[in-house]
């Protein structure tokens, strides 16, 4: 049975798919087989990355990994519900395919509440989502009092999520675990900073994720998207590492020891 | 006839939201009746941040200036086509309601590529489109050649604004006035910023819209969204202003004098 991995967050430009391409590059180096699925299907950010560093392996000559890929198309049928049926049955069998021959099956979703999306957060065994630490992004997560800062309730993607928990337990798996990972952090906003992450900290135990290390803001995470290549392939690649490419590196281990995957080291 | 501005950008977290309250705080100043509408159904962060401003002016008793707001609704038809219909009803008559009493109407879009975004882009007198410094995030505008650097063709978010184009020439209106400015940037990062900065400007000619002065990164943009305020509002609240205001706001000024909006001063 692979380990389903799902980056999510209906908030736009959180950080999904540079988690789901540094996840993969993590993942892939330990030697696992990785199924990949993209459902942001107009975008394809992901998906556009491994096809980017699919061309920069071919023109270079060298072996880079690449996961087992399998696209989805969006059903065309006019009635809402037979195409929410349609898409099902695809889904179903993309994961069934990739359950056969990979380990980890990774799965991007769009910023928005997709059918598609909504399946995979149901489908999850690992649940991640970034999110810039910013009050605007915290707002889809949980309304917050302005004057004392305390939560007031759940919001839109806090609900998504547990409305995919409820499917899941409906289905008999075993719980997701949802993890929540701060993105593009900066080093100095001390104070709006910390307004955020205590705000993350409260969140936890209300709505049920936790929240692990994430990634600072670095130009490293997109700066080789036309190449496909991510920071853990540098050392292949015959560059020579930056303090903030080693700290980056760490911010990598750090998330993936906090993950707990079946059979990682680290 | 109300100017219509739209803030569009199919990528998410570009800043579409951000600019769009930023510049309601900015157009309000000078008086002008504005309109808004959030065509980002679910998470409606443009009018939560209008609806924080509301709160905070009722709390502090205070006179903040609002813009008449229309919420629109997803047609809940099952088939596809009469859905479409349904919404293209409700969104023409939410334009002429606006038009009838304001002299700009501020529509944000979500970041997807739904029915009412696509009717805003063609109903666009400026179509304002912020994007983060990324070569990720331009990916959505051209594909790029990862050897050479050259524009390879247009990629899907140009192509839904080239639809929206010819939509509105057959309806014999006169050409939008399409402005795309870079957002977040960072004061590091000097070569991916020059990157990314050449090719945006090639690409300018190639399919027709013009790049202004945009935004850096800085956390006055977003760290009071829970009050509904802007930077704009600051001076009104009594609050000194630091280097990194003083050079935000010229931000922000410096956007609106490029954008050449009709009666307006700077
Ligand atoms: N840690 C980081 N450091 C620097 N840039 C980052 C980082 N994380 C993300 N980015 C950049 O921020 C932008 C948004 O990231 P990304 O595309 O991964 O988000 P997303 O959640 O997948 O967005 P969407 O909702 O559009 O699918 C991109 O330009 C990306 O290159
Ligand atoms: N210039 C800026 N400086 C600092 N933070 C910013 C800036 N612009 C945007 N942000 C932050 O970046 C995130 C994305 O911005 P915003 O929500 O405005 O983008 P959007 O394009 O409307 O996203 P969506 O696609 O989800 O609608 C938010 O957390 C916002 O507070
Ligand atoms: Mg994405
Ligand atoms: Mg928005």
């Amino acid at each position: 049975m692979a380990h389903v991995i799902v980056t999510g967050n209906e908030k736009g430009g959180s950080g999904k798919s540079t988690t789901a391409m540094h996840l993969f590059a993590a993942i892939a180096r330990q030697g696992f087989r990785v199924g990949a699925m993209d459902l942001d299907l107009r975008q394809t950010t992901f998906f556009r990355y491994l096809e980017n560093r699919e061309a920069f392996a071919r023109r270079t000559g060298q072996d880079l990994s690449l996961p087992e890929r399998i696209g989805l198309q969006p059903s065309t049928l006019r009635d809402r519900v037979e195409a929410e049926a349609e898409e099902e049955r695809w889904f179903t069998q993309a994961i069934a395919t990739l359950d056969a021959s990979c380990e980890f099956i990774l799965i991007d979703c769009p910023g928005a509440d997709s059918f598609y999306s909504q399946m995979a957060h149901a489908s999850a065994d690992t649940l991640i989502t970034p999110i810039n630490d910013s009050l605007v992004d915290f707002d889809l997560l949980a309304r917050m009092d302005p004057e004392t800062g305390r939560v007031l309730g759940p919001s839109i993607y806090s609900e998504m999520v547990w409305q995919a928990r409820r499917l899941r337990a409906g289905a008999g798996l075993k719980p997701v675990d949802w993890v929540v990972l701060r993105n593009r952090m900066s080093h100095i906003d001390a104070r709006n900073k910390r307004k955020v992450g205590d705000a993350l900290e409260h969140l936890a135990r209300r709505i049920g994720y936790r929240l692990v290390p994430g990634f600072s803001e670095r130009v490293i995470f997109r700066e080789m998207f036309l190449n496909g290549l991510t920071l853990l392939d540098l050392r292949d690649q015959g560059f020579a590492f930056s303090m903030s490419h080693v700290a980056a590196r760490q911010e990598i281990r750090d998330l993936v020891r906090a993950l707990n995957l079946p059979g990682m080291a680290e």
